[in-house]
């Protein structure tokens, strides 16, 4: 099923043998309100557009042959969804959901992302997917300052059966690097540090998480951000990207019906694999990211 | 100058970044448009400056409506229920709206109705021990009906002046939760005639267009009688409620400025408006 801009803009070329300049921009322009309207960003949204027109203008779409050997037609239409489709996969691929580990000592894995994107809950799905592969991860409370943060991490890691390590009113960096310490003593060979929410304009709270990486040099840093997200995930990931290197982003919250343009955005911006999605609240909802399901769902 | 299509053409395309960056959105973006071709057209706008302003103008069109004005003394207690997707900004809402009431020296009782996500009663307690209010709540996984009746006919028995019943967050296209929502407002009527009086739905400003399904899916379960618009403080302008105040003709009640109990303000149209641009 296409949104009713991706299908007005195949229909552009009905009746056409050939993609051409005439016919493409108008094609364009019906993408580019669908695109917009899925939350891929305004500019992101112009270069997106660029690529595709140089990919397909001027096709004279030929007779292809179906897997039973039949020729068919493809007409213009169909073959200029299908590079758009085909492009959206390109941008937001290569698939690599790889978690980095060390050849010695404990992995460590941080999460950041702005306030209520799900980074406690996506903590605790990555600890019960890590528990299930048969590693043995630690939590670390590192938000110190959200209300029962602690408490929360600390009941999502009984849930998971998985221990947390919290200090109340320690300092994130020292807590993370004593965690790191005390990593022997818990047989851990994965820690997941779970950070505050913060702005990428709080040069704080963005220098505390510079302490962070400083002390600890996490081997994975995760950008957690909520799939709902609307043009700001460019101003949003190229902040964090700007201070911090990133190995990935998650997106969660995709139970939903957003569309999900900004992880066209965020790939873009950040240059890093998307590597998880959220699918919903409980701590098994976690998949591995998919160039093809969003790009599906961003067609509409 | 004025009056050329290519100069126009320019100022029209420089606008359109601003407002789709702004979150804005397709349908409202080219109503505005169209409003201000039409005003060239007719050679009322010479510069620049009368485009945009012109814009601003049909905006504020857009956020003028009869909006029923919150009467905190029609009802003893004035019970409010406050909804929204996960983590836009639900419970600290209400927790700083605790607070303001409270140093407006007004008696105060929340209902911890999140019963499902781990932490959140411990979290609503706090933020009521901050405010110095009580809190009604019962053990996890309890029924989220129970907990706000409990807190309304608390609230009625103490002679309070407001009831807050803060509610798990939930994706509108879950069914089943939003149905939970509907019976948790008709349970909360039971405790006390008339309540809840206000449903506010929350939303995040750094949402994109989802927001505008979020609103018409909870306004069509609840009835929403107000919005607060959440971490305004950030980067996200939060331009997708023009099109959804005008929809649902609702009023955003409050704005979020921040995560302590300070960072509650009233909304003002035209400061909104201007932020738009800036
Ligand atoms: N439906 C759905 N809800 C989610 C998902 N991930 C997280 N949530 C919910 O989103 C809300 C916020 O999640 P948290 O894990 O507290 O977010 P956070 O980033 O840690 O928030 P802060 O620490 O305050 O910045 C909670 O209600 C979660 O249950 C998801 O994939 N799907
Ligand atoms: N910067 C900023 N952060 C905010 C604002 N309002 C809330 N937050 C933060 O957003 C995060 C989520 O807030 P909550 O109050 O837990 O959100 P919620 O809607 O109750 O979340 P769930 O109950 O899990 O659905 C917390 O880290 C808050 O401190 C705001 O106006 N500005
Ligand atoms: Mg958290
Ligand atoms: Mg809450």
């Amino acid at each position: 099923t296409l949104t009713k801009g991706f299908q007005a803009a195949a229909n552009r070329f009905s009746g056409k043998a050939e993609i051409t300049e005439a016919n493409i921009d108008e094609a364009l322009r019906d993408v580019r309100v669908s695109l917009l309207e899925a939350d891929v960003q305004f500019q992101v949204v112009k270069t997106f557009l660029q690529r595709v027109k140089e990919k397909t203008l001027g096709e004279v779409v030929r007779l292809k042959a179906d897997t039973s050997g039949k020729k068919i037609a493809v007409t213009p239409g169909d073959h200029f969804i299908k590079a758009c489709y085909d492009e959206l996969c390109a941008l937001m691929g290569p698939v690599d959901t790889s978690l980095v580990y060390p050849r010695g000592g404990p992995a460590i894995i941080m999460m950041i992302g702005l306030q209520g994107s799900g980074k406690t809950t996506t903590t605790g799905k990555l600890a019960s997917k890590l528990k299930k592969e048969g590693k043995r991860p630690l939590l670390v409370a590192a938000d110190i300052y959200r209300p029962a943060a602690i408490d929360q991490l600390q009941k999502l890691g009984q849930r998971a059966g998985v221990p947390v390590f919290a200090k109340p009113g320690t300092a994130p960096p020292d807590l993370c690097a004593q965690a790191l310490k005390e990593a022997r003593g818990y047989q851990a060979d994965v820690l997941i540090f779970d950070t505050a929410g913060r702005l990428a304009i709080d040069d704080e709270l963005m220098a505390e998480l510079e302490s962070i990486i400083q002390l600890t040099n996490p081997h994975n840093i995760f950008l957690v951000c909520d799939a709902m997200i609307g043009q700001d995930a460019v101003k949003t990931a190229a902040g964090f990207k700007s201070r911090i290197p990133l190995t990935g982003t998650i997106l969660t919250k995709l139970d939903g019906d957003a569309r999900g343009g900004a992880a066209l955005s965020i790939k873009e911006v950040t240059g890093v694999p998307i590597k998880f999605v959220g699918m919903g609240e409980s701590m098994d909802r976690l998949d591995e990211f998919r160039p093809e399901g969003l790009a599906s769902r961003i067609l509409g | 100058i004025f009056g050329k299509p290519e100069l126009d053409a320019k100022v029209l395309d420089e606008l359109e970044e601003v407002l789709y960056t702004a979150d804005v959105g397709v349908k409202t973006v080219e109503r505005l448009l169209d409003v201000v071709r039409d005003r060239l057209n007719k050679k009322e706008l010479n510069n620049a400056q009368a485009v945009q302003d012109a814009i601003k103008e049909e905006m504020e069109r857009m956020l003028e409506f009869e909006a029923r004005p919150i009467s905190w003394d029609s009802a003893k207690p004035y019970v409010i229920m406050v909804v929204g997707v996960n983590g836009v900004g639900k419970t600290t809402t209400i927790g700083k709206l605790a607070s303001k009431l409270r140093e407006e020296g007004k008696t105060v009782v929340l209902g911890a109705g999140d019963t499902f996500r781990a932490a959140a009663v411990e979290q609503l307690k706090i933020w009521g021990e901050r405010a110095g209010c009580e809190v009604h709540a019962m053990a996890e996984g309890a029924d989220p009906a129970a907990v706000s009746f409990d807190a309304v006919k608390a609230g009625v028995e103490k002679k309070a002046d407001v009831v807050i019943c803060d509610t798990a967050g939930r994706l509108h296209t879950k069914t089943p939760l939003m149905e939970e929502l509907r019976k948790v407002h008709r349970v909360m009527g039971k405790a006390h005639e008339g309540a809840p009086h206000e449903v506010w739905l929350v939303l995040d400003a750094t949402n994109g267009q989802n927001a505008v399904q979020q609103a018409r899916q909870f306004n069509e379960m609840l009835n929403l009688t107000g919005i607060v618009l959440t971490k305004l403080d950030g980067t996200a302008k939060g331009g997708v409620i023009l099109q959804i105040c005008n929809e649902l003709k609702a009023p955003i009640r409050y704005i979020g400025i921040g995560e302590s109990k300070e960072d509650l303000q009233e909304f003002h149209p035209r400061e909104f408006i201007d932020a738009l641009f800036s």
